[in-house]
């Protein structure tokens, strides 16, 4: 494994999106990930509507909360085709399933792998590697006042609440780190993004982990 | 300066609301707390710093039914060897 990778460097990763007062960060990060997935193919990098999801992911709340897994189960399971964020536009707010015709063009998932990977950080960094993007739930409380930095304390692997991105890892320094993106906009953080200290589960990082194929 | 950098604009001079002025009152205290970590936990060069942001004017409860709105999944732990068998299938 590199010290250093980081999917972004490969301009796979879109630009870092704002859900607003939106709870539907769960549906971004399955987005994202599916986005960059389709880049990794080879294919033109391109922004998917997370709207689509928030408003036909029936089995979740929209933007009252939903989870990503459950969000990859019923796109691989009804193999609904992904349109562009131009086609079907973020309101930040849930609202009626729109249908596309058929010739409309759209992308959809050929599968997805969810695992908890508590205690094998290791072998989660080759995953990032194999998968491309992949998707976390982690505990955010305190993300709530995150300027910058590493963080390794003041947040519980116990008590996921958020879904997020990681695109890479960084073992160059004195403490290795999970780069991860968010959906906060970018004035958020770290250019949007924030880092967690890699080994210790630190906010969950390894416990609710998947990602999506096409 | 909160009000200028994240054009909160409600009422000119000041936080649009009594609420929103205590919640941001709170979160400089909050802030101050995450900054000053126990002498027992070793303070490593990189640690994550706090302070001001886009969400210093909301109250925690707020700030978690509004953007904290995911749930973890019961996910089986991942064995690399289950992982081979279910892709040579």
């Amino acid at each position: 494994l590199p010290t250093r990778f980081d999917w972004r460097d490969k301009n796979v990763v879109t630009r870092v999106r704002n859900q607003g007062s939106c709870g539907g960060c769960w549906a971004f990060s399955v987005v994202e990930v599916i986005e960059s997935a389709y880049a990794i193919k080879g294919k033109p990098l391109q922004t998917f509507s997370a709207q689509e999801v928030i408003d036909c992911s029936y089995k979740d709340g929209g933007c009252n909360g939903g989870s990503p897994v459950s969000a990859l189960k019923w796109l691989n399971q009804t193999k609904t085709r992904l349109v562009t964020e131009s086609m079907y536009p973020f309101k930040a707010k849930t609202g009626m399933c729109h249908h596309f015709p058929m010739s409309t063009f759209g992308i959809s998932i050929k599968g997805y792998q969810a695992y908890s990977f508590r205690h094998k950080e290791e072998e989660m960094m080759h995953k990032l590697l194999e998968w491309g993007p992949l998707i976390a739930v982690v505990d955010a409380v305190s993300w709530q006042d995150y300027l910058g930095g590493i963080i390794q304390h003041h947040c519980s692997p116990e008590e996921s609440n958020h879904a997020v991105v990681i695109t890479g890892y960084d073992r160059t320094g004195d403490i290795p780190y999970w780069i991860v993106r968010n959906s906060w906009g970018s004035t958020w953080g770290i250019d949007g993004f924030v880092h967690i200290k890699m080994k210790r589960n630190v906010c969950g990082i390894a416990d609710s982990v998947a990602a999506g194929f096409v | 300066q909160f009000i200028a950098q994240y054009n909160r604009s409600r009422s000119p001079g000041r936080l649009g609301s009594a609420h929103q002025y205590k919640a941001f009152q709170e979160s400089i205290q909050r802030q101050h707390a995450l900054n000053s970590l126990p002498s027992d936990l070793l303070v490593e060069k990189g640690s994550a710093t706090y302070g001001i942001n886009q969400f210093s004017d909301l109250a925690p409860e707020l700030f978690r039914a509004t953007y904290l709105c995911s749930k973890p999944s019961e996910l089986p732990k991942y064995k690399p060897f289950d992982s081979e068998v279910k892709r040579l299938h």
